[in-house]
């Protein structure tokens, strides 16, 4: 299984409809401070289901959405489609291609779906459940977290290599 | 469930040695439990040495080394469980030539199992990779994402650490 | 003591205005108390915003602005108390070229009234200085002085990068 | 009030005597990793009368001492000086130049002195402290904790500023 491509508009300061595509090797986002790289980390982790805030730099979940400019007017609505390839059949559904999507409003109401067709946060959350992707922790490593990983209490560090047993 | 964490956490410490002696070109190390009687309650702890040093404690080592000892329990977990991808968000920054080499000779080892997103602002770790996409904002606080070619990439990296 | 910090605290909320602006060339701050009643229990916020971003919280903002947005406060309160000398240690490490310019720029001015000693992989900061000392482990574990070139160390600080 | 030059001998990383000179204006200190150069502001505030473990990333005082190597033996003493230029007479002693060192055994035995009159370490404290050095966390920024100066708990914050005051 892996990420063919994430796309994205009024998520934090994507504005504007972006896509991303990924090769089957190693992938370099790069650009300068405040540009929106670590935003995109965001956005993955987010179309995958995150629920916490701190994981995603957010104080409320609304602040996703894009807040506007000095020359824009914050928008409505935040989304993000991330695009899978699943011929090697690790996710359990009958798709080779798969598609998560997910959306929240600033009136609060989210919607979630899989190949466009909607569901809960749970079902994106049971698709990705066997695979490792999204909850193990050393999947995503976040700016600034890497020194996490020797300074965590030696109890978390337990916890951590439970998710790999 | 402890015998199956046992057997795990094992393989972890061994995957641990052998990342880490990759990353330093030698050293110590081990990964031991602080109460081996109860290991699903236990803590883990790291000890970890570079080639020819002898300072006990982890809080010793240097920024530098402190991030290639992450890197290193990263990758040995990552070796037992591979995920099918990963994004690894400035993981480079405390890192110097040297090390940046050694940090992306075992990234495309990893490469093989596991599909790498990493963002930087190292030109040596963007010589490494295969797909580079580059995020700016021409307009104040709008992202959008440009083709960018290795080269001028990495000169706009080595611009930027300069 | 209340009214004294009360003046001092005032000093360094515009303090802080005019180093954040001169970091960022432009954007709003504000520093402000949690408990205005009691204010030697109260707590300090910190609200800032880069030129033409709107985003609520310090938390949304990225890792180079944040780390801007520290050293603005910083100088901020090394403007309204200077210390004779100052230690940095790496605090260039998530800064791009433009901000690291902007970094050396503020630095330069305070070098009038405070001693800086900077630690540093980053090339454009040693662009900066009057003096360099290198620091090596010709021998594993031990540590040396030696006297490098600006240009010498440059280039490792380049080639550290790359 | 400026410093002139550090001088260690047995301070971690250290074995050797090494010292460093300091200019008016602003000095570097650059290399790879690992080569000691965070060390040396640990030495800095060590000298200056740092207690904390924590501040100078130790677990206990002796941590201090050169350890050895594969090739060389752990020594039994580390020992650092600081030179201070005090023209200014910003330090309440009638020297213009006033040098400052401290040492500590492998025994846990310390010494302290100004200008090689043997003193305590209270006394190294007074003579610092209405200078905002050493003691004013805004005088030493240490590795990775320019994030700390935003992360920390706001009550903390506030006490920072009342250091200034
Ligand atoms: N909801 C939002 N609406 C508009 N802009 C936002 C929103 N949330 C975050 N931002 C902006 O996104 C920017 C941060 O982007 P990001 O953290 O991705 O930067 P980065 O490219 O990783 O930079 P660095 O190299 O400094 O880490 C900030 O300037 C912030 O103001
Ligand atoms: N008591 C000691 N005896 C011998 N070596 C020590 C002692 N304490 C620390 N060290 C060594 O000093 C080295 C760390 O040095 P330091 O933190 O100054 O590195 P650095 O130059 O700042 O590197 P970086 O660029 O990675 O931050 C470590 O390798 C550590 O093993
Ligand atoms: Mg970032
Ligand atoms: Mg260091």
């Amino acid at each position: 299984m892996h990420l063919n491509s994430v796309a994205m508009r009024g998520f934090k300061s994507f504005a504007d409809h972006t896509e991303l595509e990924f090769g089957h090797g190693l992938t370099a986002i790069v650009g300068p401070n405040g540009a929106g790289k670590s935003n995109i980390a965001d956005a993955i982790l987010w179309v995958l289901g995150e629920q916490s805030n701190r994981a995603i730099r957010t104080q409320t979940s609304q602040d996703v959405i894009f807040a506007g400019t000095d020359e824009r007017s914050p928008l409505g609505m935040s989304e993000v489609r991330l695009l899978l390839d699943n011929s090697d059949g690790m996710l359990p559904v009958d798709f080779t291609e798969v598609e998560v999507y997910r959306r929240l409003y600033r009136t609060g109401d989210s919607e979630y779906g899989i190949n466009n067709s909607a569901c809960r946060l749970r079902d994106v959350h049971d698709l990705f459940v066997d695979t490792g992707v999204g909850q193990a922790a050393y999947s995503l490593v976040g700016q600034g977290e890497i020194e996490a990983v020797l300074s965590v209490r030696s109890e978390d560090r337990r916890e951590l290599m439970e998710e790999v047993a | 469930a402890e015998r199956e964490f046992m057997l795990t956490f094992e393989q972890i410490a061994k995957a641990f040695e052998s990342t880490f002696t990759a990353l330093f070109g030698g050293g110590t190390t081990d990964l031991y439990l602080t109460d081996a009687d109860n290991p699903l309650e236990s803590g883990v702890e790291v000890f970890a040495q570079p080639p020819g040093k002898r300072q006990k404690h982890l809080s010793l080592l240097s920024g530098g080394e402190r991030a290639m000892t992450a890197l290193a329990l990263l990758f040995a977990m990552l070796e037992v469980k591979p995920s099918p991808f990963c994004v690894l968000d400035e993981i480079d920054a405390a890192l110097d030539a040297t090390n940046t080499d050694r940090f992306v000779a075992i990234l495309k080892e990893f490469a093989k199992r596991t599909q790498f997103i990493v963002i930087t602002h190292n030109p040596r770790t963007m010589e490494a990779v295969d797909l580079l996409h580059g995020i700016t904002m021409q307009e104040a606080g709008v992202s959008q994402r440009i083709s960018v070619e290795l080269r001028d990439a990495q000169e706009e990296g080595r611009r930027q650490q300069e």
